[in-house]
C-alpha cells in the first residue's frame, strides 16, 4: 500500500476500467483471482503471504454499472 | 399476496436499472496508513467515470463514520429524481468481529454503518454496494502450497499457493448475524446489497 496503494482497491478499479459493461459479481470473482494470485510482503513479516477477498451478495439481479 | 415487494423480472438477464441518478461515499482513514492516498485517488476516479455523484470524506472519526453514513441517507432520501444504486467504500484499520478504527482510534461496528443504507427509503429495491479496504484481525495466510497437493500432481506440476480461504463459496439462507424474524413486510431490508471485504474474517489486509 505504501507505494502504489492496497491491492484489492488497486485491482479493483483495473478490472472495472478494463471492462465496465460486464456483471459486478462476475469481476469482483476476477477481481479475488488476481488478489489471490499475488504474493505478499506484509509489514514486520519477511514470508511470502496469501490474501483472499471475501464476497456477500444479496443480489437479486445482475448489477452492470455501464 | 406480495409480502418482499415487487419481483425482480423473470430470466437470468434481468438486470439493475441504473437509469437514475448513482452516489458514492468514500471515507478514508489515511493518517498511520502510508499510500492510502493512491487508493483515494483511483477509486474516487473511478467512481466519477462510471457516473457516480462522489463525496469524499478523509480521516473521519468513529463518530464521523456514522455521521458521514447518516448524511448520505439523508441525502438520498432528499434527492428528487430516482436514486439507482449507491456505493460506500471504507478505507481504514480495522480489527476481527467488523470493527473499523477512525482517525481517533476509536472503534465502531461495520454493521451499524452498513444497515444505516439498509433503511434508506429511497434505495429500497436498488443495489447498494460496499468495500471494505480493512484488516480484519492479524493472522497472516500462508496458503496452501505445492506440500497440500498428492505427490502425483507435485510431480507434474507445482502450482503456486493459493489462499487457505480460497475458492469457497458459501450460501446462507438466512442473514447473518441479524434476527430471525426477517424482514418487515413491504420491505427487504438486507436484499441488494453487495458486500466485499479486502480480507477474510480475522486476517491481515495488504
Amino acid at each position: 500500500r505504501d507505494e502504489k496503494g492496497s491491492d484489492f482497491i488497486q485491482t479493483l478499479v483495473e478490472v472495472l476500467r478494463a471492462d465496465p459493461k460486464a456483471d459486478l459479481l462476475e469481476l469482483m470473482t476476477e477481481v479475488n483471482r488476481q488478489v489471490c494470485e499475488l504474493d505478499v510482503l506484509g509489514p514486520d513479516c519477511d514470508e511470502r503471504r496469501k490474501a483472499c477477498l471475501e464476497i456477500h451478495s444479496s443480489l437479486r439481479r445482475r448489477l452492470c454499472l455501464q | 399476496v406480495e409480502p418482499w415487494g415487487p419481483e425482480p423480472e423473470p430470466g437470468p438477464s434481468a438486470q439493475y436499472d441504473l437509469s437514475g441518478a448513482r452516489a458514492a461515499l468514500l471515507l478514508a482513514v489515511t493518517q498511520g496508513r502510508p499510500g492510502a492516498q493512491h487508493d483515494v485517488e483511483a477509486l474516487g476516479s473511478l467512481c466519477q467515470a462510471l457516473g457516480f455523484e462522489t463525496t469524499l470524506r478523509t480521516d473521519p472519526t468513529a463518530q464521523a463514520f456514522q455521521e458521514e453514513m447518516a448524511q448520505f441517507r439523508k441525502q438520498l432520501d432528499a434527492h428528487r429524481g430516482p436514486v439507482s444504486c449507491a456505493l460506500v467504500a471504507l478505507m481504514a484499520h480495522g480489527g476481527p468481529q467488523g470493527k473499523l478504527l477512525g482517525a481517533d482510534g476509536q472503534e465502531r461496528q461495520l454493521e451499524v454503518l452498513v444497515q444505516e443504507l439498509s433503511h434508506c427509503g429511497a434505495l429500497r429495491g436498488c443495489p447498494k454496494i460496499f468495500l471494505f479496504q480493512a484488516c480484519r484481525g492479524g493472522h497472516r495466510d500462508a496458503g496452501m502450497g505445492p506440500a497440500a497437493l498428492p505427490w502425483f500432481r507435485r510431480w507434474l506440476r507445482a502450482p503456486p499457493a493459493t489462499p487457505s480461504q480460497a475458492d469457497v463459496l458459501h450460501v446462507c439462507t438466512d442473514v447473518q448475524g441479524r434476527s430471525s424474524r426477517g424482514p418487515t413486510p413491504g420491505s427487504l431490508n438486507q436484499a441488494d446489497v453487495l458486500m466485499v471485504y479486502a480480507a477474510a474474517e480475522g486476517c491481515v489486509a495488504y
